[in-house]
């Protein structure tokens, strides 16, 4: 988790809990983790769909966290995933 | 843009939609409205029609719902994910669910309904989601002003890849309901063109083409004044198909593709219907011409080189039809495009030609340029 976040504990960990649910449902390929699978903190599969959701969107990718990727993860969206389902 | 894989499109060019669940954030009349232009943002770019049917089920079906709904996508509450679409197919397929959880409007005070339904139905239609910020497939919310709407460039690009561009109708020219900012008055003195649409309303004549109508006193010629379709008929946009007027009761129809809209002069009386209400075949799906003969009262309805014959006092169609328009009336030759009776003549408008029947001698007297009636 140190790694993704430069946020103090408690804001990273709803921050983490929040990219964790998001990334499940919008960059899981189908047949992808089942939704409340544990996924070991900083794991390479969450680091790249972080990466993979910091480049559909044009942001710098760095597969962590930070604030502009937060930012767009709490945007209002549609809720078809943005990967091949 | 993308595509979904396997690029899933609808192989019929006419799909029913239902809305079978409304929210308590909206009226019903704004719900339907809000998703019937945003249906028809798609529709102006390639050649598909959306009927809208109010039982059974429809291609796409549209519901509000709150958390899980039962297709394993549940809901989040406010905010998060606003609705979701599946790709064209069977069952499932093309169906669209909106977070009964959000606030929607027809505005800014709160998640704009048209905004998500026009995303919406991209997916239901086959568009998966766009990288490009500009796009109206982009998955993130941003405001759309529904009024003059204008499909952004790669959205357009994207569904044309899979239904190709809205074809122009011989004789019908039918462009995508993209507005320019300044619409060119069509040339109508020219000698090919002819009008979309003729009726009376009240005392003036309507001439409809392209995005302009023209309004004049149905006696003189003078005052004869071109007007953008938008000005007074927001809904209708451009190439107005056919209209008519029943002058006893003060209301006027005006069709597009399977819809009508009823006026009381300029005023729209709630939201489009389709044209099966008249009980036309469903296999009909546009309306070429339309005519109230009042002396009769009944409207006739020109399709293709067929018309049909409409009861205004039993409000149904007649037994017997469609007929071939030029055996029953001699004389006039060729698709109608427009039609209008005034003191006991039709005057049918085909092409460059305007043919005056008079209804008693069952023949026609005189053939115009169409282009005379505003004044060439």
């Amino acid at each position: 988790a140190p790694s993704l976040f430069a946020a103090t504990p408690r804001t990273s960990k709803n921050n983490y809990r929040l990219a964790q649910v998001y990334l499940h449902k919008y960059y899981t390929r189908k047949g992808g983790h089942q939704v409340g699978e544990m996924v070991a903190r900083g794991s390479n599969s969450i680091v790249k769909k972080i990466k993979e959701l910091q480049a559909f969107f044009g942001l710098q990718v760095t597969g962590k966290l930070d604030r502009s990727t937060m930012d767009m993860i709490k945007k209002p969206r549609c809720g078809v995933p943005d990967v091949a389902n | 843009y993308r595509l979904f894989p396997g690029e899933p499109k609808w192989k019929k060019n006419t799909l029913t939609y239902r809305i079978a669940k409304y929210t308590p954030s909206m009226t019903s009349a704004d719900v339907d409205k809000a998703i019937e232009m945003a249906l028809q943002a798609w529709s102006s770019a390639v050649p598909l029609n959306f009927v809208k049917i109010n039982s059974g089920v429809a291609d796409i079906m549209i519901s509000f719902e709150t958390g899980d709904h039962g297709d394993s996508y549940p809901f989040d509450g406010p905010r998060g994910t606003l609705a979701h679409a599946f790709a064209p197919g069977e069952g499932l397929g093309g169906d669209t669910h909106f977070d009964n959880a959000e606030k929607w409007t027809m505005g800014t005070n709160g998640f704009n309904l048209f905004t998500v339904a026009a995303h919406e139905f991209g997916h239901a239609l086959g568009l998966a989601h766009s990288a490009d910020p500009s796009a109206l497939m982009y998955p993130t919310y941003k405001y759309r002003h529904p009024y003059g709407f204008h499909l952004p460039k790669d959205d357009v690009k994207g569904i044309q890849a899979l239904y190709g561009p809205r074809k122009m109708f011989p004789g019908k020219p039918t462009v995508p309901n993209v507005p320019p900012h300044n619409p060119t008055i069509p040339d109508l003195c020219d000698s090919s063109s002819s009008f979309d649409a003729v009726t009376t309303l009240g005392k003036e004549l309507l001439l409809f083409k392209d995005r302009i109508f023209w309004r004049r006193q149905v006696h003189l010629m003078a005052g004869i004044r071109p007007s953008t379709i938008t000005s007074s008929f927001p809904q209708l946009m451009s190439n107005v198909d056919a209209a008519y007027e029943v002058a006893e009761r003060g209301t006027a129809y005006f069709f597009k593709g399977p819809h009508y809209w009823i006026t009381r002069g300029f005023q729209m009386q709630g939201p489009p219907r389709t044209i099966y209400d008249f009980g036309f075949p469903r296999y009909v799906q546009r309306i070429d011409a339309a005519v109230y003969l009042k002396d009769a009262q009944k409207t006739l309805f020109f399709v293709g080189d067929e018309y049909y014959s409409y009861d205004e006092r039993k409000m149904k169609m007649e037994k017997d039809y469609p007929k071939n328009t030029e055996e029953e009336f001699s004389g006039v030759n060729g698709q109608i495009d427009a039609a209008v009776e005034l003191n006991g003549y039709i005057y049918f408008f085909s092409g460059p030609k305007t043919y005056k029947y008079d209804i008693e001698k069952e023949d026609v007297v005189s053939v115009l340029k169409s282009g005379s009636w505003i004044g060439c």
